[in-house]
């Protein structure tokens, strides 16, 4: 399968919806380019977020940190959040040539709801078609966070048999 | 559990040594890396642990916590995409892997995942160096609207400039 | 105690905007970053926390761990500095410090060290990227020679070439 | 003051006496550049050591592994050492334009010793005379390990009143 395209509403850094396309099916190595604090990482953390991984992941420590805060003009201000919430949508193309829909949205509150095709589900449930896809949002073997690579290499061993084992 | 256990590790290790002589494969030198995973226990190996071992080409046997920042980037690389070979994902996301490498490594990694990537195996990398980006199929430029206070994106398909060198972004 | 302490304090608060603004001035706009530190314990300021604020230009407060990679290396060579300026240090050895930040910030970093450095204070760079030591005086170029299974090293006047793109290095 | 030469000797990746110079008193802005593995960390593991710092601050375990090893055929063979002992000097210019060698060096065993102008010197000596010229290898505020930078920026609200209080 690939990954077709991203809509991301009130995203940490992304302000209302933007919607990222991934290109036909020829295009298989896509670089994500720009100057520092741009938002690279952000888009990252959209899509490591729509795949169910935990904020603390996420450089948050709450999950409402994660909803797009408008700036405030002086660090004494309470912020105001104009957006209750954050939502990521993944369309997703399966080897059979259907497109699914993954979606994930966070409220004020910290409440998570999960959503395959438009059709609520439990978080397990979510994470159930996804590993159907290979997509294995417990062991993120196919995400690299920044600053993480070095300490990949440097797992001790009880580590890496952890990894082994679940892969099995 | 023994079975499915030694099955994934098998796999695994017969793959690492393969992908880390690509990562490290020298234009000009017959001298090649070595890379290999080691079982603790190996009757029952899910109970002890595994000690992955990376030598560059024309070095010596020494302990992973040796290598230098660089080296230790591309060994990281090679057991990621091994587990991947046995389970494939279908995509990766890499967020400035190359910030440790020197120039010439830049270029395996671009090589590597110029060969690799497909249809069913997706590469999104963020990098700041043109080494690595300006061999891409498709760039998404990340800048922020300072209007709006929030950041944008747009996209560019690099497969219509047939040279790197002549695309718009002179990179 | 508490005399010193607030001294130092004092000092390198005052310092720390001056030399942040100097490492994120943006040449075309008029934005401009800010930061300083704030005490817990006003009274007894050694029995509290400092906390260290740093915001990019036209952004907005935020604490410092939601600053990106690039932004965060920022603040903390000027926080290096800061610290400097009251204690100078006769010289600061620096191991790939620009990992993280783009080309921008690079060029920025290297004016910062070229109008700082002096004969007083000596600034030793370890950086892959050549727009941060094509500036240097002189270099030291390091190298693996195979046969004697040793590094060496080599040495290379960087003044005698007025202009850097016409250095033998090609930088 | 300013630092004019160093010699090495047996130090990590560097196999037999080496010699740095760090130039005339107008090159203030010097860059070690090489690829990856080639050694340029070892240099910057070379200075710290000689100004007294511990081995677990330069990538080792004990001293010992500071020594030059030369490499093995195969895993299994013990090291012989070649050498038993490494060494680094340190020639430094004060403001009165004296030469003060600052010598340093550990045997197999892990012995350290330490030497001023070639004089036999006690650690805590060695280190006084060092801050009597603002090289503090205490608090290391002059040295920026590979990969530590971000680390400087997030240090917790304690550490940074530590570090000011130190300086202080
Ligand atoms: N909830 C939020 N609302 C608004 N802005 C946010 C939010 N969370 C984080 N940010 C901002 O996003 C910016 C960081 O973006 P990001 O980490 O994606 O940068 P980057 O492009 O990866 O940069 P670098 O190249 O330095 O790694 C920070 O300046 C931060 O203040
Ligand atoms: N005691 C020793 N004897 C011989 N070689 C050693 C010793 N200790 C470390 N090394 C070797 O030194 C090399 C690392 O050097 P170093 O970390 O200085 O590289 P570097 O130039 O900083 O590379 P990078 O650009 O990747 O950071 C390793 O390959 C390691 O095996
Ligand atoms: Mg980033
Ligand atoms: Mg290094």
């Amino acid at each position: 399968g690939r990954l077709l395209k991203l809509t991301i509403q009130n995203f940490k850094s992304y302000k209302g919806l933007h919607e990222i396309d991934f290109g036909p099916n020829q295009i298989s190595f896509l670089s994500i380019i720009g100057p520092n604090g741009s938002g690279k990482s952000n888009l990252m953390d959209a899509i490591s977020f729509v795949l169910g991984i935990k904020a603390t992941y996420l450089r948050s420590s709450t999950l409402s940190d994660l909803i797009y805060r408008p700036p405030v003009d002086s660090f004494n201000e309470p912020e105001i959040n104009a957006n209750s919430s954050a939502t990521v949508c993944f369309y997703y193309l399966t080897n059979t040539d259907q497109i699914i829909t993954f979606r994930r949205s966070v409220t004020e509150s910290g409440h998570s709801s999960y959503f395959v095709n438009d059709v609520v589900k439990s978080f397990k449930n979510y994470r159930d078609i996804l590993e159907k896809e290979n997509i294995l949002s417990k062991i993120r073997n196919f995400l690299v966070f920044q600053g993480d690579i070095e300490n990949i290499a440097s797992q001790t061993p009880k580590q890496l048999t952890q990894l082994i084992e679940f892969v099995s | 559990r023994l079975e499915l256990f030694t099955s994934a590790f098998e796999h695994i290790s017969g793959e690492i040594d393969k992908i880390y002589k690509e990562l490290t494969r020298l234009d000009n030198s017959p001298a090649i890396g070595s890379a290999y995973l080691t079982l603790d226990n190996t009757s029952e190996p899910y109970l002890g642990g595994i000690r992955f071992h990376a030598v560059p080409p024309s070095k010596q046997f020494r302990d992973i916590g040796q290598l230098s920042g660089g080296e230790k980037s591309v060994a990281a690389l090679a057991l990621l995409f091994a587990i991947h070979s046995f389970l494939p994902a279908p995509f990766f996301v890499l967020d400035e892997v190359d910030a440790a490498l020197d120039n010439d490594n830049v270029d395996r990694l671009a090589n590597y995942i110029r060969s690799h990537s497909g249809p069913d195996f997706q590469f999104i990398v963020i990098s700041l160096k043109s080494g690595l980006f300006k061999r891409s199929d498709a760039l998404i430029g990340v800048y922020r609207d300072i209007q709006e206070k929030s950041s944008k994106t747009l996209s560019l398909d690099l497969r219509q400039y047939p040279e790197a060198s002549s695309s718009p972004l002179m990179i």
